[in-house]
């Protein structure tokens, strides 16, 4: 319990990954 | 040759990320969600969403300092995936998952959406 809420981990990518170049 | 890898970089920059938005330093946009404002950083919310990725890279777009989302957007929803942005936490109150969802959807942010439909679903 982290800051007294149920905290689950998410251990796969958060975000879209940005291309080397366009 | 070695190499030091300092494992807290990461979440140490994310924070000090979210200390300069917090104290509006080099803020360079505002996101007109309904009557809200939110002030954030382009390169944070480029970095996170499909949306304003296309968006700063558009060269038309690239130098508004101001955007309006769609007015489907909640505030409420929207200032918890910002808060996500910059904490990499997303805080899932039942009342508002819906809302946070529907907003990572607008914003092309597969990954969240995709672990927002698991919650759901593991909490059905």
């Amino acid at each position: 319990y982290e800051g007294g809420v149920n905290t689950i981990k998410e251990m796969g990518r958060s975000v879209h990954e940005i291309p080397r170049q366009d | 040759d070695s190499c030091i890898q300092f494992t807290r970089h990461a979440s140490d920059v994310l924070l000090n990320l979210n200390r300069l938005r917090s104290r509006d330093i080099l803020t360079d946009v505002t996101i007109l969600v309904n009557r809200q404002q939110f002030r954030a950083h382009k390169t944070v919310l480029m970095a996170c969403s499909g949306l304003f990725y296309t968006i700063f890279t558009d060269s038309l777009k690239c130098n508004l300092n101001a955007i309006s989302l769609d007015p489907k957007v909640d505030p409420e929803g929207f200032a918890i995936v910002l808060e996500f942005m910059y904490t990499s936490r997303l805080t899932l109150k039942e009342s508002l998952i819906m809302a946070v969802m529907n907003t990572a959807i607008y914003l092309q942010m597969d990954h969240v959406v995709d672990t927002c439909h698991r919650f759901i679903k593991s909490s059905d």
